[in-house]
């Protein structure tokens, strides 16, 4: 078929006062 | 006498998983899905930060450092949220040159106040309990902007992600993670750890591998590196992503495409390589049709399904705040609102070069008892547009083309209209503003208009937006049919 499906779960999390799954990496740059 | 009102926001940190199993008997573990990064690894079962089972708190462990003055040049500092590593030029970071040492180490406790999570929900992997699991001795390590980590060693297992095997895939075990679960990263390759983050070392070349989305490439799974991310509504249970195809039954309208910007060309990048698009502009549309842009000045923004909220610079959310009578409260952090009993029908409107992405006002409200929290946060570093914007689009990454195509999304709609991606996103059309791109940081001023021709379509045309003039005052209009 030559196409994936990939479902997913929304998953919650219980959280006080500082909320915010942030997953963008800390990008750490070489001088190239 | 020494009250204090703690605001607990329960059940809105919400984030988006598949399941894995992981090798030979299998071991079940849960992954989030984050197109933010680019590498998928698990937490393994000896990571001291959890609380039970054979993982003391008092556990001592070892933490390999990095001398960092073999790194010149690097920008940003591997976080440290705990503060022990205060070694002179240390950072959390070890090398990826396959030896899994730096130039030194150092044993640290992890303090037992830390050492609270509970692994098992999410599950753990046991690299000595598979017999097909392979090391290959090269040391990942990965730093989150929400200040988690993990660090480990890259290897291969049989692995099943959702009954699709996709044994062969590069997966790092993290032995050391203050996250209580693993990513699925599946960003652009030069976004990897051994390419761009903190394991590229300069004694090995920076390298990519085969990711995720590489391999059901390369595997003959899909024809093209590119998939579409749909999250459904913000009460849904379940979201999908197709990868190698678009479900036209998902969105509404149009299907608009704009280029991924370089915003690490200055460091020394010379393509993209995260998912930065160009906000054109911003506004605010009413139940009563009145609409008000609030800038037009363009704005890189990551599309980062690993986060939750949205984040904007500072100015845009004062604006924001500034319309819905928000106060900031410093104590909690947030612009605090009367709860409003119109946000579903109160739009924050994206234009994105031409066309819009109209965001419910709902999807950044944060319930918190008797009061708001505006769940947009201000910020200094970059712009992303998480999850509570992602739920309201139809978001294709181009990962072969470094394009975005994007509609409004589309809610509760069974069926399907499933078409395999060849080469370029089928029946997406370049965004009117398609060539307006930011390319250099400015100051956030008011004015200009986005809604200068009907909106009433979603991911409608709005003009040529990015000839509007900035102004000392915003823009009040409505919009015409």
């Amino acid at each position: 078929s030559k196409f994936v499906k990939l479902p997913f779960h929304k998953l919650y999390g219980d959280t006080r006062d500082d909320v915010g799954t942030d997953k963008k990496p800390e990008v750490r740059l070489l001088k190239r | 006498a020494d009250g204090y009102e703690e605001i607990i926001i329960t059940n809105q940190q919400s984030f988006y998983s598949v399941d894995l199993e992981v090798g030979t008997p299998p071991q079940n573990v849960t992954v989030l899905v984050d197109t933010g990064s680019s590498d998928l690894w698990i937490m393994g079962s000896n990571n001291p930060y959890c609380s039970s089972g054979s993982m003391s708190s008092s556990r001592r462990h070892v933490i390999n450092k990095r001398d960092d003055s073999s790194s010149s040049g690097a920008l940003v500092n591997d976080i440290n949220p705990f503060g022990w590593l205060t070694g002179t030029g240390s950072a959390i970071g070890p090398t990826a040159t396959g030896s899994g040492g730096g130039s030194g180490t150092a044993t640290q406790s992890v303090p037992a106040s830390e050492a609270t999570m509970n692994c098992q929900e999410f599950g753990t992997f046991t690299t000595s309990d598979s017999s097909t699991f392979r090391s290959n001795n090269t040391y990942f390590s990965i730093s989150y902007g929400d200040g988690t980590f993990a660090s480990g060693t890259f290897g291969t297992d049989i692995l099943d992600l959702s009954d699709l095997n996709v044994t062969g895939l590069s997966f790092a075990v993290a032995n050391e993670t203050n996250s209580t679960m693993g990513v699925l990263g599946i960003g652009l390759p030069e976004l990897e750890v051994t390419y761009s983050g903190s394991t590229a070392s300069s004694s090995r070349r920076p390298y990519t591998y085969d990711n995720f989305p590489m391999v059901l490439k390369n595997s003959g799974a899909i024809k093209t590196n590119a998939y579409s991310l749909y999250l459904n509504d913000s009460d849904a249970k379940h979201g999908t992503i197709l990868f190698g195809a678009v479900d036209h039954s998902k969105y509404a309208g149009t299907l608009y495409t704009v280029p991924i910007v370089n915003t690490l060309s200055a460091s020394g990048f010379s393509s993209p390589i995260q998912f930065d698009v160009t906000i054109n502009g911003i506004g605010i549309s009413y139940p009563d049709n009145s609409q008000k842009t609030l800038t037009t000045t363009q704005i890189p923004a990551l599309l980062d399904s690993g986060t939750t909220l949205t984040y904007l610079p500072q100015a845009v959310v004062a604006m924001i705040a500034d319309e819905l009578d928000a106060q900031y409260s410093s104590r909690l952090g947030y612009y605090v609102l009367d709860c409003p009993s119109n946000s579903n029908s109160t739009q924050i409107v994206f234009d994105f070069g031409g066309f819009h992405i109209n965001a419910s006002l709902s999807s950044f409200i944060l319930n918190a008892g008797n009061i708001c929290l505006l769940g947009i946060i201000a910020t200094d570093d970059t712009t992303i547009l998480g999850d509570s914007f992602l739920t309201n689009a139809y978001v294709v990454y181009d990962l072969d083309n470094l394009e975005i195509s994007m509609a409004q999304a589309q809610y509760n709609i069974t069926n399907e209209n499933i078409e395999v991606i060849t080469s370029s996103i089928p029946s997406a059309i370049k965004a009117p503003g398609y060539t307006s791109t930011w390319s250099t940081s400015a100051s956030i001023v008011t004015g200009g208009n986005i809604f200068t021709v009907d909106t009433s379509q979603t991911a409608s045309f709005s003009g040529n937006v990015t000839s509007a003039t900035a102004s000392a005052t915003s823009t009040t209009s409505k919009s015409r049919n």
